[in-house]
């Protein structure tokens, strides 16, 4: 782990005399590979490490009876705080209903989401949530969130995209009129997952949320994202436009350094994280908690 | 991470750059890296240093043997397995389509008994490719349908069995015994099956593809790796720790969401793009 990386380092500095800027260096190496390992892009990781040798190099480090605790706890500030940044609500108001669009990569977890927000809505904001299946192209994906529509019960109502033939931006402004008149608080569209570079469907995106004014606007990645979440999230950021990011798959091992890359690409609110399969499985996101496992 | 200074040591922090932002990962990149430091004088320039460094990457991913005309067995068996959402459903309809194109009968195990319409999805893909289909109804036991596809296959006398499973992550004891429990099964049907068993990792993940491959190959014998989504941005850098240090080939790349966007995994192509 870090901190056993860090100890080592400082050992062997305490043996050879007193602190100085090239043994801080060696430690500012030590913490550029954790964060590294943990997938954090390494443009990111090269200014959040300017940020941390800047404290590290100031005097409570040089003077410190335990200067690998001590860096270890600038590190974890630093993080934590640039992460603090992150958390945020999902705010919904305005207009009724509010209309969110989740969008992101293939397979990251929109459409499970999509329903996972329909279940947080209902129970914990006394909102009735509409659900609308926009991916017209991924075999089942209609029937996959009308599947889900019917798990989250009671209160949820789902648009009966036909299996054949419609266009998202027509299918999403009949969706939200059908919403409306019968009194759903929000709405929320699911749309197909598609890659960032591809032109022609971000222009698609673009179409939909010109048609329908989505109040939040959320970017679905996989917690396991590599040096790649940089890229995709500069692309949705500039191609439709971000509001917030849920960061799915997050009960596994990944070390979720993208939750870093994506905040520092984006700069909008982590709203929830997805922890499993099951459509109780969303949690609000914890900066902290994130912070330390990122160090491992 | 190489000093200041040298223009050797500015190329050198480009490669590791190229490297990294590749999710070739920490140690690898560093291995390689090292790797060309003993090169003469001559050749620790950019061009110098990118040619070594593709041949010394390439020497790390396995080669991948051509695929025979005949099937070495019938029913040939490939088991598909993976974390969620990386591609094993498209990519099973894929590999359907290509052994349809090779004249062979397939039959695909509808084995995802979990998620929301996984079953539908792998049927649409059985209609796309013209192949038979074997499933029961959404909640039953992944085995129980295994065992059911397996037995058809023998019976029928299909050439390729194609078995879906449902996205797991590796963590989770529970699913990965029940992983291992369908192997079994199938197994116990035909002796020595499954042939292939296909770990399908997204080139969009990170360092934790490395624990999923060893976690997943240490449950169920893993043969090879299907690295899917390479027609996005992102390198899949990854298989290279993966090839190296578990041994297990990259078979294939999904390159689309379409049935033909999967090929026959191209080492060296893969390399020189990753270093682009
Ligand atoms: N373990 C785990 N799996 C998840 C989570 N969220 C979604 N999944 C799974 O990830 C897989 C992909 O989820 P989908 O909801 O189909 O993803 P998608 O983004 O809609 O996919 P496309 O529509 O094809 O782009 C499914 O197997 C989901 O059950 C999570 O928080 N944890
Ligand atoms: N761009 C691109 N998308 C792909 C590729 N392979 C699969 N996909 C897409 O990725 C998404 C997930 O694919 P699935 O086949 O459902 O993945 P899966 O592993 O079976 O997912 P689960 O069963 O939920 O774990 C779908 O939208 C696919 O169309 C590929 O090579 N390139
Ligand atoms: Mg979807
Ligand atoms: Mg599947």
């Amino acid at each position: 782990s870090l901190s056993d990386k860090l100890e080592g380092v400082f050992r062997r500095i305490r043996g050879t005399g007193k602190l100085t800027e090239a043994n801080i260096e060696e430690a500012m190496r030590d913490v550029r590979m954790a964060l590294l390992e943990a997938d954090v892009h390494f443009q990111v990781t090269k200014s959040f490490i300017e940020k941390v040798r800047e404290r590290a190099l100031g005097q409570e480090v040089l003077r410190a009876l335990s200067p690998e605790q001590h860096l270890i706890k600038i590190v974890h500030e630093e993080l934590v705080g640039v992460m603090g940044g992150a958390a945020g609500k999902l705010e919904l108001s305005g207009d009724v209903p509010a209309v969110i669009m989740l969008v992101g990569l293939q397979g990251s977890g929109k459409t499970t989401t999509a329903a996972k927000l329909a279940k947080h809505l209902l129970d914990a904001r006394k909102r009735r949530p509409y659900l609308v299946p926009l991916d017209l192209s991924r075999p089942a994906a209609i029937q996959q969130l009308k599947t889900l529509a019917a798990q989250v019960g009671e209160g949820c109502g789902v648009y009966d995209t036909p299996d054949q033939g419609g266009n998202p931006v027509q299918i999403a402004r009949d969706a939200v009129t059908k919403a409306r008149n019968a009194g759903f608080e929000t709405v929320i569209l699911d749309t197909a997952g598609r890659l960032a570079i591809d032109e022609k469907l971000m222009g698609e995106l673009r179409s939909v949320r010109d048609a329908v004014k989505p109040r939040q606007t959320i970017f679905v990645a996989d917690a396991m994202t590599g040096q790649d979440a940089v890229a995709v999230a500069k692309g949705f950021r500039d191609g439709v436009g971000i509001d917030g990011v849920v960061l799915s798959k997050m009960e596994g091992d990944a070390r979720g350094g993208a939750a870093l890359s994506i905040y520092a690409t984006v700069q909008k609110p982590l709203l929830f994280v997805g922890v499993g399969e099951k459509l109780d499985a969303l949690e609000i996101f914890h900066p902290d908690r994130v912070a330390s496992r990122i160090l491992g | 991470a190489f000093g200041r200074g040298s223009a050797r040591d500015a190329d050198l922090e480009a490669l590791e750059e190229v490297l990294i932002e590749g999710d070739v990962g920490v140690r690898a990149t560093q291995d390689l890296l090292a790797g060309l430091r003993g090169l003469p004088a001559e050749q620790r320039n950019a061009a110098g240093m990118t040619r070594a460094l593709r041949s010394r990457m390439r020497a790390l991913l396995a080669d991948v043997p051509p695929e025979t005309a005949s099937l070495p067995k019938t029913p040939w068996v490939v088991l598909v397995v993976g974390v969620n959402g990386v591609g094993k459903t498209t990519t099973i309809g894929k590999l359907a389509a290509r052994h349809r194109a090779a004249g062979r009968s397939v039959l695909l195990v509808a084995g995802d008994t979990f998620r929301a319409a996984a079953i539908e999805q792998l049927g649409v893909w059985a209609e796309r490719a013209d192949c038979q289909i074997v499933k029961q109804g959404p909640g039953s036991d992944p085995s129980s349908v295994v065992f059911d596809g397996m037995s058809a296959a023998v019976a029928r006398g299909v050439d390729v069995v194609l078995i879906d499973t449902a996205g797991r992550l590796h963590t989770k004891v529970n699913l990965m015994e029940e992983l291992k429990k369908v192997r079994r099964v199938v197994d116990r049907v035909l002796p020595g099956a499954p042939h292939e068993v296909l770990l399908v990792v997204d080139a969009t993940t990170g360092q934790n593809a490395v624990s999923q491959a060893r976690t997943f190959a240490g449950a169920v014998d893993v043969t090879g790796v299907i690295l899917t989504k390479l027609d996005g941005s992102a390198r899949g850098g990854v298989v290279v720790a993966i090839s190296h240090e578990l041994g297990l080939p990259v078979r294939y790349v999904g390159v689309g969401e379409s049935v033909a966007d999967l090929q026959p995994f191209d080492p060296d192509a893969y390399v020189d793009a990753l270093l682009a």
